[in-house]
């Protein structure tokens, strides 16, 4: 791996010969799992990275799951490789490490991405077919059995935010729903986006504060405020619903609904200036300040338990 | 390979609930293919929309006539694809050497 470059956006069997790469050198402590396989039948890859013990409690953490959000793909690859090397060296990691494992999604909607790079730079959903449309995919972020089909997500299979059939329709999701539940003892779930730098949490059917709203607000802003230490990116934070939109049926509810206390969704670089079409130049500025804030949870995580 | 020679990204700035309304009307009408980027919520707040170029004369007449400002944030999206592909491969080179 040590001819990978990090500062530059990759297609997806890049990243998976990376992905293997990673775990053969880094045998104790990382290996890979198929979790299922996509609607065009592309492996769902998911790092682990344990250093033991049995059914220990979990942080999941998936980037892409919105194709076209390239700087998500491209952080999460730089996220695990931090993992991996600073096992050992930082003490906090370590200690993370020590109690905790990681499991890590990076190419949450691969179907999707492969067209990105194949078709169609600016494609969103999956690649599912739709009954009695020529538009196809879902939004899998609108297709969680948490308030799906509601007014936050769309009916019509040509518009972007398609919230599917039925919830968990895309096998992208069933097969995160299915490991998580077998699981049973993930006990945050990190979900990252972008762009427009937020940090959100549940939730995003309901005006309702979730019960746990206060504590998840606290954190917001102490990882936000570690963000911003290193190049002084503004983050806004709160729940879906009050800091951008009502949006049904999205990832973080469905988890946060099913007993995982610390559920939150980024939005990474930028506000409107590029978007989606982010320079591979910010891949790594944002990956950095991206950890900081990813620390600051999973410490919480370790020093929190429930 | 999907071109996207032409194509805008505008920023929208909606100043009451019946401009949001009217801009979520837009995206249902498919002809247009107009593509939201940070979708149209409530007033006050950024939206970001990528339009064809084949509609670009449309939306902007409909947006000024119903005094809707928007502001273009990039210019033409196919540049930037291009530029995007060329350094990834000139990284891939990088990598090959």
């Amino acid at each position: 791996s040590n001819n990978f470059s990090f500062s530059s956006y990759h297609t997806i069997e890049e990243i998976y010969s990376w992905m293997d790469n990673l775990v053969a050198e880094n045998p104790d402590l990382v290996s890979k799992i198929q979790i299922g396989q996509s609607y065009e039948k592309r492996p769902l890859y998911v790092l682990k990275f344990s250093t033991g013990g049995v059914n220990r409690p979990a942080i999941w953490i998936d980037t892409g799951i919105h194709s076209r959000e390239w700087i998500t793909q491209a952080t999460g690859v730089w996220t695990a490789n931090k993992i991996a090397t600073e096992y050992g060296k930082d003490a906090s990691l370590t200690a993370i490490l020590d109690t905790v494992d990681i499991f890590f999604e990076i190419v949450t909607n691969p179907d999707g991405f492969a067209y990105t790079h194949s078709t169609n730079r600016m494609w969103r959903k999956t690649r599912s077919i739709n009954a009695g449309s020529s538009c196809r995919g879902v939004d899998p972020n609108r297709n969680w059995d948490a308030g799906f089909g509601g007014p936050g997500s769309s009916s019509n299979p040509c518009v972007e935010t398609y919230h599917g059939p039925y919830p968990h329709s895309e096998s992208e999701v069933k097969s995160i729903v299915d490991f998580v539940l077998s699981h049973g003892n993930v006990k945050a779930l990190i979900s990252i986006h972008s762009y427009s730098q937020m940090l959100l949490f549940p939730y995003g059917y309901k005006t309702e504060p979730a019960p746990d709203h206060q504590e998840l607000n606290d954190l917001a802003r102490e990882a936000v405020a570690a963000l911003a230490e290193l190049h002084g990116t503004k983050y806004t934070y709160g729940s879906t619903i009050d800091t951008i939109y009502r949006a049904d049926g999205i990832t973080v509810d469905w988890s946060y609904d099913n007993g995982i206390k610390y559920s939150y969704t980024f939005e990474l670089r930028d506000t409107g200036r590029y978007g989606f079409l982010l320079p591979a130049s910010q891949i790594i500025p944002t990956a950095e300040e991206t950890w900081l804030a990813l620390m600051k949870i999973m410490e919480h995580v370790r020093d929190n338990p429930y | 390979q999907k071109l996207f020679v032409g194509d805008q990204v505008l920023r929208i700035r909606a100043s009451n609930e019946e401009q949001i309304a009217l801009l979520r009307e837009l995206e249902e009408l498919e002809d247009l293919q107009i593509d939201y980027w940070l979708r149209p919520i409530q007033p006050g707040l950024p939206v970001d929309v990528r339009v064809p170029f084949h509609s670009l004369q449309a939306v902007k007449v409909l947006l000024e006539s119903n005094t809707i400002p928007y502001t273009i944030t990039i210019d033409d999206v196919q540049e930037l694809l291009d530029e995007e592909k060329e350094a990834m491969m000139v990284s891939r080179k990088f990598e090959r050497s």
